[in-house]
């Protein structure tokens, strides 16, 4: 009974309580030398893609930037099919990076790469 | 099915530009370290990064290079010695045959020292458009302000004429010794101009300008 979920969605988000492992953006900074770039990469040193991890909830909030499609599955798994998976929580914005690079001819290069840096999580 | 695109009309894999560069640009990792920050053009170009792009590496706002790429080509010189008495005049070759398909030229300059102070008197040196059996050579002007001792000079035209389509482009470095000369005077190794190439490279991936996503209501 979708009428019902929605209805009841402000006390469902409160039993939830379970904001840690809700999909999230979540910090990890790797140095370039970690991923064996920093023979190439000279600057930044330090590198934070970030990642999102986490359960997606039962009922879509508006801040998960969810699309139509994925309140849909999230229905066909909970009443139709449960082989359907739950939507994933995978990144959503992205923002871009800029690297100083040496080259192989000994030039120097700047340069910006786009979705380099997860922004924020959507469940898709 | 009729409604299936023919196969030539498949769009293409997705480039994954960093890749790309990791397999074709960069410097393999045996054996290769990028040395300490040193060189000239190094300082030149990490003052430029810190300039444009916070410490972990996202672009700042508000101080845009105006593109997403800036080359920088170092030159190379004929040997034999480039002092004569208290003149230096080197010849420079800056080759250009490096750049992508996708890298669109927006703008290039050369950037130099007008000015060097030694322990006696002190350097003041000039670029040159070299000579060629069509066209006599220019001087170049430098930007208005330089920035920390370095001028720019803007090389655009020269490498939109066509000068640049050769693969190369060839500058006259002359510098000249002012002041109180001793004989004894040893020669200063000085380093070269070096090209900077601010490129627009249209492959897919690469940052645009930074803009909020549109969000519909929903």
């Amino acid at each position: 009974d979708t009428g019902t979920l929605a209805h009841d969605l402000p006390g469902y988000l409160r039993d939830q309580g379970g904001e840690k492992s809700d999909c999230s953006l979540r910090s990890f900074p790797v140095s370039f030398a970690q991923l064996g770039w920093d023979h190439w990469i000279i600057a930044p040193h330090r590198y934070n893609p970030r990642y999102c991890k986490g359960a997606c909830p039962h009922l879509l909030r508006y801040d998960y930037h969810a699309p139509n499609h994925a309140v849909v599955q999230s229905f066909v798994h909970q009443l139709v099919d449960a082989n359907v998976p739950w939507p994933s929580c995978v990144p959503y914005r992205y923002s871009p990076i800029s690297v100083l690079m040496i080259e192989r001819d000994g030039g120097i290069l700047y340069k910006e790469y786009e979705n380099m840096i997860a922004e924020s999580c959507t469940c898709r | 099915d009729q409604s299936l695109p023919p196969p030539g009309s498949l769009p293409a894999v997705p480039p994954l530009p960093l890749l790309q560069a990791l397999q074709v640009r960069a410097p393999g990792s045996q054996g290769w370290q990028a040395g300490p920050a040193s060189g000239q053009p190094l300082r030149y170009m990490l003052n430029l990064y810190r300039h444009a792009a916070d410490r972990e590496g996202r672009p700042r706002h508000g101080r845009s290079l105006g593109t997403n790429t800036v080359r920088l080509v170092q030159a190379s010189s004929p040997g034999g010695p480039p002092w004569a008495g208290r003149r230096y005049v080197q010849l420079l070759t800056y080759r250009l045959e490096g750049l992508s398909e996708t890298e669109h030229l927006l703008r290039a300059t050369v950037v130099y020292l007008p000015s060097l102070m030694l322990a006696q008197g002190r350097l003041l040196c000039a670029l040159e458009l070299a000579a060629t059996s069509e066209a006599p050579g220019v001087l170049l002007s430098p930007a208005a302000r330089p920035r920390h001792g370095w001028a720019e000079a803007d090389v655009t035209p020269y490498l939109m004429q066509g000068n640049g389509s050769a693969g190369s482009l060839a500058l006259q470095h002359v510098c000249v010794r002012a002041g109180r000369v001793g004989s004894r005077d040893a020669p200063v190794a000085l380093s070269h101009p070096f090209l900077l190439l601010y490129l627009n490279d249209t492959q897919a991936g690469l940052a645009l300008p930074v803009r909020e996503p549109h969000r519909h209501r929903r």
